[in-house]
């Protein structure tokens, strides 16, 4: 599904360049689900970006499905990512001045789908994280770990084949932590969607079958999930 | 240092209220360093919100250093606030439009400190945090742990005897996470600050010295730290 080749990414700022990502090479096949880990700073939400088609890389190659991602256009960029990419930001990235099941809803919006199937899926979603009842508070009226769940939900409504989870379990107590992770799990094995996590919690990291460790923008190891 | 009396606090969302907290009873002497944990959504930031005078209680009172505060207007609290308490936010709460140095140096802005000595402390709070080079960079130009960095460099600058973190280290790797716990143990230990800390990773609140655990707005558990 995944092909990069010698990804680098680069940010100018001012007179000093940051190398973010150094040459990344990294196959991922359909139906994987893979945990990524690495000290912060190390390049891990970078790396994110472009498997999730909301950057380009400075330099290198990037095949999803087969086609070549690196270079397209911004519309481009958006039609693949609206499609096939669910996403669980970092920072959530929730609008404030929308509710929890209007948020959830966003993506089958640019997806074209029906009002009524709409908010069918985003109340399903909603209960699936643990937040029936909370469909119509906004951002600031829920707490930090509600806002991470409403995020999840929302990356789970599009029925996208790749999910991008980027820090999902960051403000969540361990059973809820557990949930979620169950729930991608499910997700996995049971529907094939292909999973890529990122966490620093080991407890969270084996819930997935490989974990590809991230140390100054190059991949410095790729193991698989041992079963002790 | 703390006293809090059947503290309360609902949420009136349309029809529902939502009982945050619903009879909280704590005293936290000067010099304590405890962990406060429990589930999503179990109030913890709402006993946060409070006990930084950053929101008042439905019901009940709280003395602060023998001053009554639950009643306060805007203008009491703030005063106190600025003067007598570090955050570390749940979310961050840095300006976007400002670099990581000039949110460092908001809380001495507040207390009169000149500029010379407010670029001072705010350089040497960030090199404490590990973002040494990255002082002119905004927010969005840093990864998800470095902003919790800055936020975290930002409560300790203003010298209060008060520090008050709210999930810390959800974003940060385990490494970069002792580090900071180290800090906070070291300014409790040797300066006396007393520090109250938000966590739901059982090995970061074992730096704590109590833990008090909180579930559906109250607490349930209120025990020393262990040497096991
Ligand atoms: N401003 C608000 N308006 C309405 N309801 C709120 C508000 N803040 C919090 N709540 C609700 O009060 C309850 C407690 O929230 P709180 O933020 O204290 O939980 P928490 O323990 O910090 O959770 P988390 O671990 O997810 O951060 C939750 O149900 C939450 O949705
Ligand atoms: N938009 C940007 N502009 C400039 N520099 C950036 C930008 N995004 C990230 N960086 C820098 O690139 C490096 C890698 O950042 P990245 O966000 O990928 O790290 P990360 O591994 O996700 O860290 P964390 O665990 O703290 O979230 C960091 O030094 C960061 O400051
Ligand atoms: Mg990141
Ligand atoms: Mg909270």
């Amino acid at each position: 599904l995944i092909e990069l080749r010698d990804i680098r990414k680069t940010y100018h700022l001012g007179e000093i360049p940051v190398h973010a990502l150094r040459g990344v090479s990294l196959d991922i096949d359909k139906g994987e689900f893979v945990a990524v880990m690495g000290a912060s700073g190390s390049g891990k939400s970078t790396l994110m970006n472009i498997l999730g088609c909301l950057d380009t890389p400075s330099r290198g190659e990037y095949r999803l499905g087969g086609q070549d991602v690196a270079r397209l256009s911004g519309d481009d960029l958006a039609r693949i990512r609206n499609r096939r990419i669910g996403f669980v930001f970092q920072g959530f990235n929730l609008l404030a001045r929308t509710t929890a099941a209007e948020n959830v809803e966003l993506p089958m919006l640019y997806g074209g789908v029906p009002p009524r199937e709409r908010h069918r899926r985003a109340r399903e979603a909603l209960h699936l994280v643990g937040l029936k009842g909370r469909e119509h508070h906004h951002p600031h009226q829920l707490s930090g770990g509600q806002q991470q769940r409403v995020a999840i939900a929302r990356s789970l409504v599009n029925g996208a084949p790749l999910l991008l989870a980027d820090e999902p379990t960051g403000n969540l107590d361990s059973t809820t932590s557990e949930e979620i992770m169950g729930l991608f799990r499910k997700f996995n094995d049971i529907e094939g969607i292909t999973v890529i996590l990122v966490t620093h919690e080991p407890e969270m990291a084996r819930y997935a079958k490989r974990i590809i460790t991230v140390r100054d923008g190059l991949i410095v190891g790729d193991e698989p999930v041992g079963k002790g």
